[in-house]
């Protein structure tokens, strides 16, 4: 207002005094026993679990960066290291190679 | 082939089951594959029981010692098709309802299995001919490294790097053409997949993985079933 002549291109709009709202790891980690309705047995238990968490946030950020096109973060798992998540929720035993004895699928036509 | 396909918009998917904390994901592949194979067969979508594989299937790789199908420690989505065309079929999710415990004892009633193989084979890696398999013969049972699925919310997942090695058991239900790779500034083709951990996980329990580059090794272990008309 009143400096019509200056060349005004970029208009404020938000309080220009507001701090930023990140939310610190204890946030994060409310929300999440909240949402998923985390309960642990004992304050060791508890605690031991906040560690695990924080290194999955940082992983999740990791996981961001190397994989932009899809969104990471905080899921039900973020509480269990790499082997627990590993041994309670996958589970497919040597699959890392074809079994030798599997029939072979005839080839489909995919033109036209 | 068409640009896009989806088995959920055409009524051969049940609703994201959820494994639980059990190592049993290779017979919710399993099972999702013959739902619908057998959707396809008679026009029937029934929910079949992982339940059944977990406390009957020990079916074992012949070519891999010591690779059994053994409930929540795990299993092959292959090995359990064999079981499945040996004892009869698989009994409804109703009637052998999941518990996310093994060690029970198997209760098989076979007077009451609602869904047999008639065959089953593994497709070769290539994406059109897992595409043209998809179509023709409905979910394909697949194989997967889930290392960036702990993490996973939304969108299409095309990390730079993934391990190949296969550790989970998923199904794949159809492929869409337009998820936009914000990295890359273009369009990429995806694979549509139900997970077994949820509605809560994911996008409403399904994950989104690029297509092009046998990504996380999505295209390396894929499995077609087909189902007995009864």
């Amino acid at each position: 207002d009143g400096n019509e002549g200056d060349d005004l291109v970029i208009k404020q709009v938000v309080d220009g005094g507001a701090e930023p709202n990140v939310l610190s790891s204890e946030d994060h980690f409310s929300l999440f026993k909240k949402k998923f309705g985390k309960v642990y047995a004992s304050r060791e238990e508890h605690d031991y679990r906040f560690s695990v968490f924080k290194s999955n946030l940082r992983r999740a950020r990791r996981h961001q960066k190397l994989d932009p096109s899809a969104r990471h973060g905080v899921t039900q798992f973020s509480d269990l290291t790499r082997s627990e998540f590993k041994r309670k929720h996958l589970g497919v035993k040597g699959g890392f190679k074809l079994p030798k004895d599997a029939n072979k699928a005839p080839i489909l036509p995919t033109e036209n | 082939l068409p640009e896009e396909f989806d088995w959920r918009e055409r009524g051969a998917v049940t609703p994201v089951k959820n494994q639980g904390s059990c190592g049993s994901c290779w017979s919710f592949s399993a099972t999702g594959a013959l739902e619908g194979a057998n959707f396809l067969a008679t026009g029937k979508l029934v929910s079949l029981s992982e339940q059944q594989l977990v406390d009957c299937d020990h079916e074992c790789d012949p070519e891999e010692a010591g690779s059994c199908d053994s409930g929540c420690n795990g299993g092959l989505m292959n090995s359990a098709f064999e079981y499945t065309l040996k004892t009869g079929g698989l009994m409804r999710e109703e009637d052998y309802p999941y518990t996310g415990k093994d060690g029970a004892t198997c209760k098989l009633d076979k007077s009451k299995i609602v869904a047999s193989v008639s065959n089953f084979s593994v497709i070769s890696i290539d994406e059109e001919q897992i595409a043209a398999n998809l179509v023709k013969n409905g979910p394909l049972a697949v194989a997967i490294n889930a290392a960036y699925m702990q993490t996973y919310i939304g969108g299409v997942s095309c990390p730079y790097i993934c391990m190949r090695r296969l550790n989970h058991g998923v199904l794949l239900v159809g492929y869409g053409s337009a998820g936009y790779a914000p990295a890359r500034f273009k369009e990429k083709p995806y694979w549509i997949i139900k997970n077994s951990w949820g509605e809560t996980w994911g996008e409403d329990g399904f994950y989104k993985i690029c297509r092009g580059r046998n990504v996380c090794g999505v295209d390396s272990l894929v499995s077609t079933v087909t189902a007995t008309v009864s």
